[in-house]
């Protein structure tokens, strides 16, 4: 699975997820990506989030809309995401990762999977990972 | 006045080592596409979609082309694409023999009441609005026929593929 959240200058915020799905899956079985609340969920007046990881559970948690419903009650971005990811898990025993952008540029990662690639570009600078923490 | 952002991941897996260098060149190319596009003058849908077809193209990538196997070895597609000013969203599930289901997403957005079209319906839709029906060989890699053979379970795939605790009792589904 691959995503992307974006803000421009006005705070118009964006997101878009796009996947192959998972290997062996059964012909039909959609996942959580064009699931709205699941895959993605953009709303300038919080923000945009991208999830990827075990689509069963994403849809089962809701996470894109969790992870933004939290970031509207004033957390932190990357905070939001894990609280997200921490439900999925001990709710639903479920692994994967976000990324998000709130309407004012904060921006998150976070997974709970053994590793998860991430890049994003402010001010003209690129930042990136693959490992956690 | 915002700062703008692009972001994008490359999804959250058991990365192997051999793909880790792969994986990150392809995120960073494809965070300075949608950042190009958007300090050109792009809206941040364009961004976006900019960041997610440059994913899509890259055949590291479980999506477009390099997107992995379904249990009877064909691939199916899924996408979406959401517009935060207006929540105008768009989305394709199952599709098939396309190389970008992310601007078939965007079509279905911008041309359609609708939010989601699935299956053949989304690939008829696809060809009347001009996106070409590609060789569904073109989207298949070495590495996700290897993949296939290997987790040949879907259960499997779930719990090697993302988990990293103890083996679940059941998956509830599949």
């Amino acid at each position: 699975t691959v995503g992307c959240v974006v803000v421009d200058r006005e705070g118009h915020t964006s997101c878009a997820t796009s996947t192959g799905g998972i290997t062996a899956k059964m012909p039909g079985r959609v996942g959580d990506t064009p699931i709205v609340g699941a895959g993605g969920f953009a709303d300038d007046q919080v923000g945009a989030v991208s999830t990827t990881g075990h689509g069963e559970a994403i849809m089962k948690a809701c996470l894109a809309r969790h992870i933004t419903s939290v970031m509207g009650t004033g957390e932190s971005v990357k905070s939001s995401i894990q609280n997200g990811l921490a439900h999925m898990e001990s709710r639903i025993k479920g692994f994967g990762g976000a990324i998000a952008v709130s309407c004012k540029g904060e921006v998150g990662t976070h997974f709970s999977t053994p590793r998860m690639t991430w890049a994003y570009i402010q001010a003209g600078k690129l930042h990136y990972g693959i490992h956690p923490n | 006045m915002v700062e703008p952002v692009v972001v994008v991941h490359g999804g959250a897996w058991a990365v192997p080592e051999e793909l880790w260098d792969e994986s990150l060149q392809g995120v960073k190319a494809a965070a300075r596409r949608g950042y190009g596009v958007l300090t050109a003058g792009g809206s941040s849908v364009d961004a976006a979609e900019a960041s997610v077809v440059c994913l899509e193209d890259n055949p590291v990538f479980d999506a477009g082309t390099g997107s992995v196997l379904t249990f009877d070895e064909q691939v199916e597609m899924d996408a979406i694409i959401i517009d935060g000013t207006t929540m105008e969203a768009g989305a394709v599930g199952a599709i098939r023999n396309v190389l970008n289901p992310v601007k078939v997403a965007r079509l279905v957005m911008e041309k359609t009441d609708h939010i989601m079209l699935v299956g053949d319906g989304a690939n008829k839709f696809a060809a009347a609005h001009g996106v070409q029906e590609v060789d569904p060989e073109v989207l298949i890699t070495s590495l996700a026929r290897q993949t296939l053979a290997k987790y040949k379970k879907y259960t499997s795939t779930v719990y090697h593929l993302f988990n990293k605790t103890e083996k679940p009792e059941t998956s509830g589904h599949e």
